[in-house]
């Protein structure tokens, strides 16, 4: 799993 | 960030100007569905409420606000300005079909049970599916203006090319988020009728029409 919680797209 | 992401976005953000301009010039909004414009509107202030507290980038910031800002304007002029134009006999699909299953589902399945993270949820869950009142009024009325065909070509090509960068990401960084890849991949499997009719009328000149 990589970084789902930073939600860095749009 | 990678090509296929920032040509998605910048797919999406031709999308939106395209709707807004066919929209100001034309002084009409003929042929467009409200409804999926309002779900749109939903899925921006609800996805980008982190705006408010969580800091990505200056590009990340201001896409948002531009997002945001732009799906208002366009409900602005459907409902207040050029309200004459708005074909709503033609806009009648049931969004509560939509809107309750994606409610339940992001109650459902979700990274966290936590305010935002819900809200973020049932935004790509509603993103996915909030094209349908648009493609139905389409099918419905049997035509589309060539306008509106460039619009929903650029508009479903930004998860498609979304689909290609979380591929690169996958490989080169590790990155899988499991719910925006299926949602997304629902998303543009959505388009892939209106893709095939684009590609063999539209680009040829042809106006989008469907067989009776």
């Amino acid at each position: 799993y990589g970084n789902e919680h930073e939600h860095d797209e749009l | 960030m990678n090509i296929f992401r920032l040509a998605g976005d910048i797919a999406h953000l031709l999308a939106v100007i395209i709707l807004l301009l066919k929209i100001w010039k034309s002084r009409s909004c003929a042929g467009i569905s409200g409804r999926s414009q309002l779900l749109f509107a939903i899925v921006y202030t609800t996805r980008y409420l982190d705006l408010l507290t969580n800091f990505v980038s200056i590009y990340n910031s201001v896409m948002k606000v531009v997002f945001i800002a732009a799906s208002y304007a366009t409900l602005y002029l459907m409902y207040m300005k050029f309200k004459a134009t708005y074909d709503h006999n033609h806009d009648t699909f049931r969004i509560e079909f939509l809107l309750i299953p994606v409610t339940a589902l992001a109650l459902l399945v979700n990274h966290e049970f936590s305010v935002l993270e819900i809200l973020w949820t049932f935004s790509i869950y509603l993103e996915s599916v909030a094209i349908l009142p648009q493609l139905f009024m389409v099918s419905k009325t049997g035509e589309a203006e060539s306008i509106t065909s460039h619009y929903l070509f650029a508009l479903g090509s930004y998860r498609a090319l979304y689909l290609l960068n979380w591929i690169y990401r996958y490989y080169f960084e590790g990155f899988f988020d499991p719910i925006a890849v299926v949602a997304g991949v629902v998303q543009t499997v959505l388009y892939c009728d209106f893709f095939y009719l684009y590609i063999t009328k539209v680009l040829k000149g042809k106006k989008l029409s469907l067989p009776a």
